[in-house]
């Protein structure tokens, strides 16, 4: 475990505390995409398929449940809970993300490393945290004004993914034949989709300004 | 590399 990869779990870590804490503190979770947090539920499923059979270590397996846990506790928050469900943006969340999934599953069963279940559902993970993110930004992008704790959550979302690239490049000149070309195409492509995002970011940080993301 | 330390990471 290098610094990189421990700072990529726990800004990732901290991203889902700020969603649970906005959702929580304000009982409503507008600006929320509903679609993008079933698609972090799926993902999380079909990558940590190994939950019960490989023992790695306590971190890997608690970080494992959390993440599971938390993703699912949203999505019933934002379906069922009766106050919260009631402040979804239903009508602005539209993008299609069956189309993600179908498009990560065709990638998975064309680019994998062995054709097994595992493997197999590994990749379309992989490929599928790549785009999750699509329908939430688009919904930024709609909502006139978002607000500080989606913002956050969206940018400590998109920073663990640079960290984990950088955990990548630290591997790769530290340890033998660590080629993960994979998570590495998939990740550029991830992170990449937050740039003009975290541009926005640092403009309304720095200007002191609400967040705004041109439509 | 075994499937066990290739998938290490979260």
């Amino acid at each position: 475990m290098n610094v990189f990869r421990f700072a990529g779990d726990m800004t990732h870590l901290f991203s889902v505390l700020v969603l649970l804490l906005k959702i929580y503190a304000t009982k409503s979770c507008s600006g929320i995409s509903l679609k993008t947090q079933e698609l972090y539920a799926l993902v999380f499923l079909t990558r940590y398929l190994d939950l019960l059979t490989d023992f790695i270590s306590l971190y890997n397996t608690v970080m494992k449940l959390v993440f599971i846990s938390s993703s699912l506790a949203i999505v019933w928050c934002m379906r069922a809970h009766p106050v919260v469900r009631r402040t979804y943006d239903k009508d602005q969340d539209t993008f299609r993300h069956y189309t993600l999934v179908a498009g990560s599953l065709v990638l998975a069963l064309l680019f994998h490393d062995r054709f097994t279940i595992r493997e197999v559902c590994w990749a379309f993970s992989i490929y599928l945290e790549a785009v999750a993110i699509l329908p939430q930004l688009v919904l930024l992008q709609r909502s006139r004004n978002v607000d500080n704790l989606t913002g956050q959550y969206v940018f400590f979302l998109g920073a663990y993914r640079a960290f984990y690239i950088l955990n990548w490049i630290y591997r790769y000149f530290t340890e033998q034949h660590f080629s993960r070309w994979i998570p590495w195409i998939a990740g550029l492509v991830q992170t990449g989709l937050y740039a003009d995002f975290f541009y926005y970011y640092y403009l309304s940080w720095k200007n002191n300004v609400k967040l705004q993301l041109p439509a | 590399l075994s499937a066990v330390t290739k998938h290490d990471e979260l």
